[in-house]
């Protein structure tokens, strides 16, 4: 009986997590692999990113004042709608998760307020390879290098996302593993300030056991997937403390603008 | 509550989208 709870479990959360996320691994893979009937338009330089403001992110940049100003802040903001989206899908899905929902009010904001940055840097994974990253719903490819060439502070930005993705993606994870790392990323009793962690604990230990043995049957041939994924999670969190730390950065010494609900995460976060 | 009101409206109320 206790079994066919936990697959239960596994089934509710990996069909929230196709349900509310509209970029998957598995639709990543196809484009990226060259598989899809259109390729995504790569965006490698100054002409091909005007390119695709014109056309795939017009809606971020169009009529609001951006498309004036330099290369750095449009793409900034463009990453902040792409973050923006990314967190009602994230609310959405933890709300998904069995559980979730009756927890006090005040802890459900908590536990997104400090999972939702670990668990977007963990399935942008999926986006990746070493050469660039999907956006625009995978109609784009921008290339790391361009990302690189960057002015400073910005070409700081996605290089640690691109090398905590590579060996994250050396693991080889699918969508159903990922569903379960995601939740267990956003049911994580020691966020700080949570009022119910005995509550949360006992949701967290409930998905982790599932994880555990979602890898057994899905990686048999990986005896130590799970240990290696815990330590992913000491990892994600190494990776949202720089990051925000960069954010911070940016909005003081940038003429530029951060989200009303980014700002709200970023907070007296760390 | 003040602090993180747009993620309690996310989490009370899924139909109301987030201005971009």
């Amino acid at each position: 009986a206790q079994l066919a709870d936990q697959k239960t479990l596994a089934k509710q959360i990996y069909e929230a997590y196709l349900k509310n996320f509209n970029m998957n691994k598995s639709k990543a893979r196809v484009i990226l692999t060259g598989k899809a009937s259109t390729p995504p338009f790569v965006i490698h330089d100054m002409d091909t990113l005007r390119l695709a403001e014109k056309t795939l992110v017009a809606k971020m940049v169009g009529n609001n004042g951006i498309q004036n100003k330099e290369v750095e802040v449009r793409i900034f903001h463009c990453c902040q709608c792409t973050s923006v989206e990314t967190v009602t899908e994230l609310t959405e899905f933890a709300k998904s998760v069995p559980g979730f929902v009756g927890l006090d009010l005040n802890d459900q904001v908590t536990l997104l307020k400090y999972g939702v940055y670990e668990a977007m840097f963990a399935m942008l994974a999926s986006s990746m390879n070493k050469d660039g990253l999907l956006v625009a719903y995978g109609n784009g490819f921008i290339t790391r290098e361009f990302l690189k060439s960057l002015r400073k502070p910005f070409s700081d930005m996605m290089e640690p996302k691109f090398e905590f993705a590579m060996k994250f993606n050396a693991l080889e994870l699918d969508d159903s593993d990922l569903a379960l790392f995601v939740a267990a990323i956003i049911c994580c009793g020691d966020r700080p300030g949570l009022v119910n962690v005995g509550h949360i604990e006992k949701m967290q230990e409930r998905i982790v056991q599932v994880l555990r043995l979602h890898l057994q049957s899905n990686h048999p041939d990986d005896a130590f997937l799970f240990p290696k994924l815990l330590q992913k999670l000491a990892d994600l969190r190494q990776l949202v403390t720089e990051h925000a730390q960069l954010v911070q950065e940016i909005k003081k010494t940038e003429d530029t603008s951060l989200h009303p609900l980014l700002q709200e995460i970023y907070r007296d976060m760390y | 509550k003040e602090k993180h009101k747009i993620l309690h409206r996310l989490l009370q109320n899924s139909s109301s989208p987030v201005d971009l």
